[in-house]
C-alpha cells in the first residue's frame, strides 16, 4: 500500500459517500444517471467475486464490502425509493454500447483465459467508461448540482491517483499491469473536460453550467 | 513482471 493508492481509495470512498449524502439530504436523484450507477454496480460485482475466496487484508475486505453494498444501495435508491425524481428522459445513453465492446475486449485482450480473469478484465474495461452515461446526461441537461460536481471530481481523482500508484509500484516494486494502467488512463482522460469546468467554475463558487 | 499482484488493489 502506498500513499497514492490510499488517498485514491479515500477519494473513491468520499465520492460514494457524497453521492449517498446528496440523495439522502435532497431526497432526490435529479441529475443522476441511473445507468452509470448500474454500470458501477456491475464493475464491483464482477471485480469482487473473489471477496470470500481471496483474503488480502481487513482493509481490502471492508472496502470491497462497502463499495459493493453502497453501489447496490445507490441503484436501489434511484430506481425504487426516489424513482419519482429520476430524470429518465435525459439518462438515455445506450448501456449496451459499453457492455458489449467491454465484454468482447475482455475475451480477446486479457492476461489469462479463465472466467475469473475475464470477469476481472471486463470490470477494468467497464469501469473506464462507466461514467459516460453520467457525463452524457450532464451534457444534455447542460448543468449539474454542485454536490454532484464534487462527486464527479472525487470519482475522477481516485483513478488519477491510482495512475500515480501504478507508477510508484512500477519503479519500486517492479509490478505492472498494462491492462489496468491503459484503462485507468482512458478513465481519467474522460474526466479532463469535466475537471476543467470544475476548476474554472465550481471552485469559483459558480454552478457547473456547460456552455450552451 | 508480475501482473497478478494488482489483484491486491480495489
Amino acid at each position: 500500500m502506498n500513499a497514492f493508492r490510499l488517498v485514491g481509495d479515500l477519494c473513491h470512498l468520499a465520492a460514494i459517500v457524497l453521492l449517498l449524502l446528496k440523495i439522502w439530504k435532497s431526497r432526490s436523484v435529479a441529475g443522476l444517471s441511473g445507468k452509470s450507477q448500474i454500470l458501477f454496480g456491475l464493475v464491483f460485482v464482477t471485480r469482487y467475486l473473489d471477496l470470500v475466496t481471496n483474503f488480502v487484508s481487513p482493509y481490502n475486505t471492508i472496502m470491497k464490502v462497502f463499495f459493493l453494498s453502497s453501489s447496490i444501495a445507490t441503484v436501489y435508491l434511484i430506481y425504487t425509493k426516489f424513482k419519482a425524481t429520476y430524470d429518465g428522459n435525459h439518462d438515455t445513453f445506450r448501456m449496451e454500447f459499453l457492455l458489449i465492446p467491454c465484454a468482447l475486449l475482455a475475451i480477446v485482450v486479457n492476461h489469462e483465459f479463465s472466467p475469473m480473469e475475464i470477469l476481472w478484465t471486463f470490470s477494468i474495461y467497464l469501469e473506464a467508461v462507466a461514467i459516460l452515461p453520467q457525463l452524457f446526461m450532464i451534457s444534455k441537461t447542460g448543468e449539474a448540482e454542485t454536490i454532484t460536481s464534487h462527486y464527479l471530481f472525487a470519482l475522477g481523482s481516485y483513478r488519477g491517483l491510482y495512475i500515480m500508484n501504478w507508477l510508484y509500484r512500477y519503479y519500486y516494486e517492479n509490478n505492472f499491469d498494462v491492462i489496468a494502467v491503459v484503462a485507468g488512463i482512458v478513465q481519467t482522460v474522460l474526466y479532463c473536460d469535466f475537471f476543467y469546468l470544475y476548476i474554472t467554475k465550481v471552485l469559483q463558487g459558480k454552478k457547473l453550467q456547460l456552455p450552451a | 513482471q508480475d501482473n497478478r499482484s494488482m489483484k491486491d488493489e480495489l
